[in-house]
C-alpha cells in the first residue's frame, strides 16, 4: 500500500508543479506531505508562490488564482492516472482572458490522452473545441441540444441531424 | 478508449430522448442560462453511479425525474446511458463497446444496466473503478466547485489523491 | 419591535418581487414568514416560479439563476432601506449576456439613490459605468489603479492624474 | 450622501498611498486576475469595522499588511479612509465630510479615527448603523458570495433582513 501510495503522489506532485508553472507562466509550487515516515496517513499541504509575489498563505489568493492553482493539480492528478474522460462545468468562470487563453492550451495538450467535455460561457475556451453542443430551453422548460460541427467546415453550422427526440 | 455517446431520457429537464455523440478530443457545451449543461454534467455523474443526491443538487430520487413543463406531464423514468468506446480494451472485458444505464422509477427504486442486463451497482463501481472512474475521482467537476480541494484540510487532500488513484 | 420588523419585512418583500420580475423577464417569487403570528422570531423562506418553468427547489436552480434570485433579493433589501454606497465584487460571473444587460439596467436605475462600485470581469456590466479604474500589478506584487474616465470623454482615456503614490 | 473618496496605504497589495475618488452614480473597477481588485473591496470592508478576520480574507490582523514585494520591503502598518460627502446632512453630525480611518500595527493593535480624530471602534459602529452601514448588512458583497443568502435557513435569512435595516 506504501509504495503504491508514494508512487501516485510522486506522479501527482510532478504533474502539479510542471501545470503549474505553464499556467501562471513561472512561478513555484509543491504539495508536501505532513508525516513523510507513514505516507499512507499523513496529510497533504499545498504551497504556492506566484511569480513576482511573496509567498502567500492559500486563503490571500485572489478568484482566479484559486481557480488556477485547483486546475494544476486537477491537470496533475488527471495526468498521473489518466481516467478515459473529464467533465468540467465552468471552471474557468473566475479567469481574465489571458489566463483563458493558458487554459485553454494545457486542455488542447491532452487531446489524444483524456478527453474533455466543457461547458463555459467564454468564447476563449471554446476556440479550442473539435466540437460544440449549444444546449437551449424554449419557454415550455425542456432542453434541447444541437450539434454544431466545428472542425471539418471551419465556420459554426448547426447540424440538426443530432437532435434526436 | 472514451465516451462515445450519451443518451439522456427523462432525466431533469430532458424529457425527450436527447442524444449526445462525442469525438475523442475536446467538446464544448454552451448554451445560455437555465438552458440545462448542468443538467447534463449531473446526467453523468447520476450514470458513473453517484449515491448522493446532494451531489447532483437533488435531495431524493424523484428529484432527478422530470417533473413537467409546457403542456408535458411528469415523466415517470429517468434513464441515463453512457456508451464507452472499448476498440484499446481498457475495460478488461470482452466487448468493444460498454454501455452503463442507470434508471429511476418514481418509487425511489434504481436500476443498473450494463450492455442491456441488469446488473447490481457494485458491478458498475468494480467496473468503473478498474478503469479510474470511480464517482469520487475527477470525472466530474460540478460548478462552482474547481477550488474546493483548496479547502480542504491536510487529510481531506489525501484521501483526493488516493480516490483519483 | 414587532411593527418596525414588518414594515421592513413587507418592503423587502415588494422590491424582491419587482426586481425578480425584471431581472427574470416574467415569473413570480416571494418571501414567506414561517410563523405569522410572531413574525419577529419567524424563519423567513423564499419561493420563486421561473417563467415557463414548474414551481421548483431552490436546489435545482442554475449557477446563473441562483445569482440572479440573490441579486433581486439583495436589490429588494437596498431598495427598502437604502444605503449611501455598495461594492459588488463579481457578482455577475455566472451571468449570460442576456442576463448581463438586464443586471446592468437595474444598476442604472439605481443611479441616484445609492452609489454601486462593481468589480467585474465583464464587458456588457461595464457599459453602464460613469466611471471605470483599471487596477493593474507589476512583477513586483504591488497594484496600481488608473483612473479611466467615461462619461465626458466618451472613448476611454486614461488619466493617470488620479494614481497618487 | 456617497462615498467621494479611498485611500489606501499599506494595506494588502497597496504599500504605496493610492486614492480613488468617486463619483455619484456607477462605477467599474477591472483587471487582471490577481491584480489587487478584491484588495479594494476588503478594504471598504475592513474600513467599516469589520472584525472578522476570515472576511477580508485572513486569519489575523498582520495578514491585511503588505507583506513586501519586489525590492520593496514589508509595511509596518496598514492604513484606509474611507471620506464621505454629508452635504445632505445623512449623518446626524456637524460636518460637510466626515473620514472614517482604520490603521492596524504589526503589533495587531487597531486604532479608529473620525475627521482625524481617536475614537473608539464602538464610535464608528454607531455612527455606521444611523445611515444603515452596519458591517453586516449590505454594503460589501464579497467575491463568490452572491448566493450565500439562499444556503441560509430560514431563520438565518430573518436575521439578514434585520441586519439590512
Ligand atoms: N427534475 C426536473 N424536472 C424539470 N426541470 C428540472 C428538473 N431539475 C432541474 N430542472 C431545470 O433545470 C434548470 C437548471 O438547469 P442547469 O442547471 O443545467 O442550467 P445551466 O445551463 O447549467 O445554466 P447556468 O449557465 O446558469 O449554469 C432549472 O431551471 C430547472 O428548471
Ligand atoms: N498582505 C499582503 N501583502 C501583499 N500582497 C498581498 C497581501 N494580501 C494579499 N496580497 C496579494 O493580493 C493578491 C490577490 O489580489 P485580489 O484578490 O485583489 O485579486 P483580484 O484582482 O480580485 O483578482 P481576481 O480577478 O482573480 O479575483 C494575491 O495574489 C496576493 O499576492
Ligand atoms: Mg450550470
Ligand atoms: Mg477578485
Amino acid at each position: 500500500v506504501r509504495r503504491e501510495f508514494m508512487a501516485i503522489f510522486e506522479d501527482v506532485r510532478e504533474g502539479f508543479r510542471r501545470y503549474f508553472r505553464l499556467l501562471f507562466d513561472g512561478g513555484e509550487a509543491d504539495i508536501l506531505l505532513d508525516d513523510p515516515i507513514v505516507p499512507a496517513e499523513s496529510g497533504i499541504a499545498i504551497t504556492t508562490k506566484l511569480p513576482g509575489k511573496r509567498v502567500q498563505l492559500m486563503t490571500a489568493l485572489s478568484g482566479g488564482e484559486r481557480s488556477l492553482v485547483s486546475a494544476a493539480l486537477l491537470f496533475g492528478m488527471i495526468s498521473a492516472r489518466p481516467g478515459p474522460f473529464c467533465v468540467l462545468d465552468e471552471v474557468d468562470a473566475a479567469l481574465d482572458d489571458q489566463n483563458t487563453g493558458r487554459f485553454r492550451r494545457i486542455l488542447e495538450d491532452f487531446v489524444g490522452l483524456t478527453q474533455f467535455i466543457v461547458i463555459t460561457h467564454n468564447a476563449g475556451t471554446m476556440e479550442g473545441a473539435d466540437a460544440i453542443f449549444g444546449v437551449s430551453m424554449a419557454n415550455d422548460g425542456i432542453s434541447q441540444v444541437v450539434s454544431l460541427r466545428v472542425r471539418e467546415e471551419g465556420l459554426l453550422s448547426s447540424d440538426n441531424g443530432s437532435v434526436v427526440s | 478508449m472514451y465516451l462515445k455517446r450519451l443518451d439522456i431520457f427523462g432525466f431533469k429537464s430532458f424529457p425527450r430522448r436527447t442524444v449526445l455523440e462525442f469525438e475523442q478530443g475536446l467538446t464544448a457545451v454552451v448554451g445560455p442560462n437555465g438552458s440545462g449543461k448542468s443538467n447534463i454534467a449531473d446526467a453523468v455523474r447520476w450514470a458513473l453511479g453517484e449515491q448522493s443526491m446532494k451531489a447532483v443538487r437533488g435531495t431524493k430520487t424523484e428529484d432527478v425525474i422530470f417533473g413537467g413543463g409546457g403542456n408535458r406531464g411528469r415523466s415517470g423514468l429517468a434513464e441515463v446511458s453512457l456508451t464507452f468506446d472499448n476498440a484499446d480494451g481498457w475495460f478488461k472485458v470482452d466487448f468493444n463497446e460498454i454501455a452503463i444505464t442507470r434508471r429511476a422509477h418514481r418509487s425511489g427504486e434504481n436500476e443498473y444496466l450494463l450492455n442491456g442486463a441488469r446488473v447490481r451497482l457494485k458491478d458498475i463501481q468494480d467496473l468503473l473503478r478498474s478503469v479510474g472512474l470511480g464517482v469520487g475521482g475527477n470525472s466530474v467537476i460540478n460548478q462552482g466547485q474547481i477550488d474546493a480541494a483548496l479547502t480542504l484540510k491536510p487529510d481531506g487532500l489525501r484521501e483526493l489523491l488516493e480516490e483519483s488513484a
